[in-house]
């Protein structure tokens, strides 16, 4: 799991 | 981000000003669902509570703002404003989406990338996005007739889901570890909705006539 930033979509 | 991603962004954004420009250039509202309206509120809502903890781009956190903004005020308008909130087919707008809410959040209770506050309000934001179109469909499909601006708000909005698929697809092939299957298969449920009203809408621009979904 990487993190928050996978969620870098809109 | 690749092209595909920001044709989806614009054309999300391209929606939200025809469906601005609708309401504000015939002070009218009859035909858009305010239920759906409320429901992307909402969707909004829960999904950037990032913008105070996690900064990834100014383009991203003004487009959220943006998003934020925009869906507040047209529930705004439809249901305070004077002349506008007259318009609001409220008689043919009885999609409880209450339902698709609560449906949402327990999906998300227990479907979710990390049992966290943000992470399931994440997925319940992805979830609820996927249907809440639902209301709006139905209330264009009770009415039969859709006059030009509302036909063209939804398919930008269809169109907006389309381009992010072709995203992920881009995405897959050239990023290393690309996996975000919430999203993936939620974005494929949404786009999927759109289908009917894809093929009535070219049915009509192709016959040259004005667009009318059947009962």
């Amino acid at each position: 799991y990487s993190g928050y930033r996978a969620h870098d979509e809109l | 981000m690749n092209i595909f991603r920001f044709a989806g962004d614009m054309t999300h954004l391209i929606s939200i000003l025809v469906l601005l420009l609708k309401v504000y250039a015939t002070k009218s509202c009859s035909g858009i669902s305010l239920k759906t309206q409320e429901l992307y509120g909402i969707v909004f809502l829960a999904r950037y509570l990032d913008l105070f903890t996690d900064f990834i781009s100014v383009y991203n956190t003004v487009m959220k703002l943006v998003f934020i903004g925009s869906s507040l005020a047209i529930v705004w308008c439809m249901r305070f404003h004077r002349v506008v909130k007259r318009s609001y087919d409220r008689d043919v707008d009885t999609f409880r989406h209450y339902f698709l809410v609560g449906g949402c959040f327990l999906l998300a209770l227990f479907v979710h990338e990390k049992f966290s506050f943000r992470e399931v309000f994440w997925a319940f934001s992805i979830y609820l996005e996927a249907v809440a179109i639902l209301p709006q469909l139905i209330l264009l499909q009770r009415s039969g007739n859709v006059d030009n601006l509302t036909g063209q708000y939804v398919l930008f909005l269809g169109a907006y889901r389309g381009f992010y698929i072709l995203n992920w697809i881009y995405r897959y092939f050239t990023e290393d570890q690309f996996s975000r299957w919430i999203s993936c298969v939620s974005g494929l449920v949404q786009t999927a909705l759109y289908a009917d009203f894809f093929y009535y809408y070219f049915i009509s621009w192709k016959n040259n006539a004005k667009l009318k979904l059947p009962a």
